[in-house]
């Protein structure tokens, strides 16, 4: 969260082997983003690892207005950061482990 | 609870909820 002032975080525990994670993003440093956004408040949401892209979840969270059009680069930088770490502990640790 | 709502958005299901205290960083 230093660079974007977004945190995403497991919603669930990783079992490794599903593409499906559940993810939660919040805001942790508000200062950080420029348009209206809700501080303390949490999203919940899926992300296939297969067929979903960070921007496209961004895209949509910006839809729904969660955030203002200004921010999606970031929090499309927040859940891919995420979803990297992920794939590299995954690529680790063999599936079922 | 009350204090989630859920959100669709081009099929995709958003959760919302407070963030737990212990986890906002003081601003």
């Amino acid at each position: 969260a230093e660079d974007t002032g977004l945190r995403v975080e497991l919603a669930e525990e990783d079992d490794y082997s599903n593409s499906s994670l559940a993810l939660r993003l919040w805001v942790e440093d508000p200062k950080k983003l420029k348009g209206k956004h809700k501080d303390n408040e949490a999203i919940e949401f899926s992300f296939n690892l297969e067929t979903d892209t960070p921007e496209e979840v961004a895209y949509e969270m910006v839809k729904s207005g969660f955030f203002h059009e200004s921010d999606s680069k970031a929090v499309a930088k927040s859940i891919r950061d995420r979803v990297t770490l992920i794939k590299k502990i995954r690529e680790k640790k063999p599936a079922g482990c | 609870s009350s204090l989630t709502q859920v959100v669709h958005s081009a099929g995709r299901r958003f959760i919302v909820s407070p963030v737990p205290e212990s986890r906002l960083r003081e601003s």
